[in-house]
């Protein structure tokens, strides 16, 4: 038996918009530790980790491991009859072809559920190392956004340049050149305002804005976004989730042909 | 040239 409980199903809402664009379908996994979804988008190019851990629902039960492969397409047009504040609950029997999601308004007075078929997909999970990255950048997730969406007019792919000093986004392209600078911010009254750059080395690499912009969809989800960069190694773009986990992107860089 | 997520990361 699986059953997992949020409060609110915006944050559900949330996650799966953070997802479906990269992702037609994939698998949850569920634990007694919670629910971990990997998965690469359809040509490869990157890869989505999420993290839901089980003390970060309001119940969480699952007495045996189970895999539930999902159409994202039908989650969301589920999801869709929510209505943000309502409780949500999914629920799954061992070894069951099928997940039952339902929705309680605050006052119970409504209840729906809805049964979705699940899926058997082909599970082919990655194996992430460990990387000592040379730099690190905390920053507004919605600055991220903003900037990924602005130099996305100019050309296919970002220039990401980090030193100490701050990070400097470019692109070039027919129009010409845009850039944009962030300097690490001295002092800040609110944290999820602050640009915070931890460096051990410089680093520059280039990035496909498509890619880029397709994980901002995860912004409603945190007030800061953390980009982990190394040389001829994937950029991670990870967004916390408050109290329930987080949610990574892992995008391959280009490389001069 | 874009490089694939499998490059980096080897299936399991």
């Amino acid at each position: 038996m699986f059953e997992a409980r949020l409060g609110q199903a915006t944050i559900l809402k949330k996650i799966l918009d953070a997802i479906k664009d990269l992702l037609n379908e994939a698998t949850f996994d569920c634990s007694d530790s919670g629910i971990q979804l990997q998965a690469m988008d359809n040509s490869h190019v990157s890869l989505v980790s999420l993290t839901l851990r089980s003390d970060g629902f309001d119940k969480f039960r699952c007495d045996r491991n189970l895999s539930m492969g999902m159409n994202l397409g039908s989650m969301a047009k589920i999801l869709k009859c929510a209505n943000n504040e309502d409780n949500v609950t999914m629920k799954a029997q061992d070894n069951a072809d099928t997940v039952t999601i339902m929705f309680e308004s605050a006052n119970q007075e409504k209840v729906s559920d809805y049964e979705m078929k699940l899926m058997n997909l082909d599970q082919e999970h990655l194996g992430i190392p460990e990387t000592d990255f040379s730099c690190v950048v905390r920053m507004p997730a919605m600055e991220f956004a903003r900037i990924c969406r602005d130099l996305a007019q100019f050309s296919e792919s970002v220039v990401i340049c980090c030193t100490k000093e701050g990070v400097k986004f470019s692109a070039s392209g027919d129009v010409g050149t845009a850039n944009i600078k962030l300097a690490q911010t001295g002092s800040v009254d609110k944290e999820e305002e602050a640009v915070i750059i931890e460096m051990q080395e410089p680093v520059t690499l280039t990035f496909a804005c498509r890619y880029l912009n397709a994980f901002t969809k995860a912004t409603p989800l945190s007030t800061q976004v953390q980009l982990s960069m190394c040389a001829d190694v994937p950029l991670v773009v990870e967004y916390a989730i408050k109290d329930l986990g987080h949610i990574r992107y892992y995008l391959a860089p280009k490389i001069e042909d | 040239m874009q490089k694939s997520i499998t490059s980096f990361f080897k299936r399991k």
